[in-house]
């Protein structure tokens, strides 16, 4: 068994959803928040067996695109920011989706 | 040492974790939710020490007892569903628990 | 990669959040609350390559200072807890953090 780590946009975690439940895998969510852009996120939690990782990872796929956005990030604090406490907004790719495939050594419903 | 990543039914949560304290079994608390029923639920974070884990487990099973629930799953979206948009209620396990045992290969204390 | 489960107190975690952020390392944040006190925290899941992993927990280290409290833990409940229902207040360490380092199968960005 293998246990995804999901964190998925929130514009594409009602879709997401949706789909992993019409294909019958089971999930759960955990409300989270990106580290850089302070926005609010969702982190799934999905336990499949091995044989079914390639196909949910391609539903991942399917339902999370990225694409690039202008952002300020949060300023430095002033000891690290030198002259420039602002940074510059950046471009950082923002929707898409990262998932952390984790080994399960035992699974158990009680 | 192992990592229990334990989703635990919310009427079952303050007898668990009374429970695991008194054990002396130290862990964290997520709130969560369920993918199917959306309903709020909590996932415990509990790291043991290899030769603890039978018992913690049984633990677990002790305190998360599971039964039966006629419950009405969220309509499918309409692209799936065809001409039955609203699932007929379906009978589903509720209260039980799930663990997934994840080997921990460095813990440490600062 | 390696995927770090970290437990902070509330009162580090603004300032190792800026110091993760300005080392160049990605986190996603998750409120949690302490099996014991019942005091909210975060757990911040880190994912680092291998060779970055002595770098980030150096880094938490320096950001996470512990020291002992006189607390009173919740009651246990009463058929446990005998004549003293209410535990006698305990020394305890508090405002640490503690790091589970799991492997990571595989690291997807979609
Ligand atoms: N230190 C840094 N330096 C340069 N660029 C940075 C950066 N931290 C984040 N970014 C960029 O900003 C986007 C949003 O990051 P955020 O941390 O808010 O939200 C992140 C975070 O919650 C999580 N995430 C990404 N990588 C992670 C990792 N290695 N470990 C844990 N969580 C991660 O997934 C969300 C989306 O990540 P994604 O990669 O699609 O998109 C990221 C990435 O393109
Ligand atoms: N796609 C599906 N097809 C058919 N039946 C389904 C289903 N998804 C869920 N169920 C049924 O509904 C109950 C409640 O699921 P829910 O997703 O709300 O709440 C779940 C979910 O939060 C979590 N969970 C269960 N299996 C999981 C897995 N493989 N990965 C991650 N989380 C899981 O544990 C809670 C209780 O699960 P439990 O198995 O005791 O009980 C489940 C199961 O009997
Ligand atoms: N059953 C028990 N018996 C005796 N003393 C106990 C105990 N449970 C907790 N403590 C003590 O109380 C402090 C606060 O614990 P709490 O559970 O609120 O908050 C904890 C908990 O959220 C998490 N944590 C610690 N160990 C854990 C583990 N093995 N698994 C999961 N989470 C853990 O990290 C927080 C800080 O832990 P830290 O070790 O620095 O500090 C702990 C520890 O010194």
């Amino acid at each position: 068994m293998k246990l995804l780590i999901t964190v998925v946009h929130s514009r594409d975690k009602a879709r997401l959803s949706q789909e992993l439940l019409a294909a019958g895998y089971r999930f759960t969510e955990v409300a989270s928040t990106g580290g850089l852009l302070r926005e609010g996120n969702t982190t799934l939690l999905i336990g499949v067996e091995d044989e079914e990782l390639d196909s949910v990872l391609s539903l991942v796929e399917k339902n999370c695109k990225s694409r690039e956005q202008l952002v300020s990030p949060r300023p430095l604090p002033l000891s690290e920011a030198g002259p420039f406490p602002f940074p510059t907004p950046m471009k950082v790719r923002v929707g898409g989706a990262i998932v952390f495939v984790v080994e399960v050594e035992q699974f158990l419903r009680f």
